[in-house]
């Protein structure tokens, strides 16, 4: 699950 | 968090807050295109169903509820209370133009195979070109208030910021995500048209009208 992106963007 | 990202959050919310003001007040959705809201309500659903799973930061939830919140307030003042101002006829730009070929391109390019991913990939290529209705809109009746100008250009402003920020994040984090720096790329594109007409027009006093 570490390369998924995270969602920290709006 | 940058000073880019940051300040692209504010226009978001400024863009959102404009709007809902502009209908609140002159009681009246005219030269509104009520399905581009139906789809950003669409865009915030679909994107912030992490709200449920994950906790990021008080600022990111926040944010989240109060752009979930804003979109359905909209999307209820134009086809509810405010129904009778709506001007269907003129918003009548395909949705399903855009909402199929989206939904089909979230399950071929994105990061993860899983239901919130595929989710939230569809949010992020929806949000690219969910304005285009609003601009069909205005390029059909040629013309657009003044108050509706300045809701567009926060709203484009806000990716235009976004932009800044992911090659920010890239240079000093590392941090790059290609679906959304693309669809952030064609969905600043988009505004670019309407830029030219905001800077060359409305900042100079003159409404937004489009020539015959």
């Amino acid at each position: 699950e570490e390369d998924k992106p995270t969602k920290d963007e709006l | 968090m940058n000073i880019f990202r940051l300040t692209g959050d504010l226009s978001h919310l400024a863009a959102i807050i404009i709007l809902l003001l502009k209908i609140w007040k002159s009681r009246s959705c005219a030269g509104i295109s009520g399905k581009s809201q139906i789809l950003f309500a669409m865009v915030f659903t679909t994107r912030y169903l992490d709200l449920l799973t994950a906790y990021i930061s008080l600022y990111n939830t926040s944010m989240k509820i109060i752009y979930i919140g804003c979109s359905y307030a909209t999307v209820y003042l134009i086809y509810a209370k405010f129904k009778a101002t709506y001007d269907g006829n003129h918003d009548t730009f395909r949705v399903e133009f855009l909402v199929v070929p989206v939904g089909g391109l979230s399950f071929l390019v994105n990061h993860d195979f899983s239901p919130l991913e595929i989710l939230w990939t569809f949010s992020i290529y929806l949000e690219a070109v969910a304005i285009l209705p609003q601009l069909f809109m205005i390029s059909k009746t040629g013309e657009a208030e003044t108050i509706t100008t300045h809701y567009l250009f926060f709203l484009g402003l806000y990716r235009a910021l976004y932009l800044i920020n992911w090659v920010w994040r890239f240079y000093f984090e590392g941090f790059f995500d290609m679906i959304a720096i693309v669809a952030g790329v064609v969905q600043t594109i988009l505004y670019c048209d309407f830029f030219y007409l905001y800077v060359t027009k409305v900042l100079k006093g003159k409404k937004l009208s489009l020539p015959a």
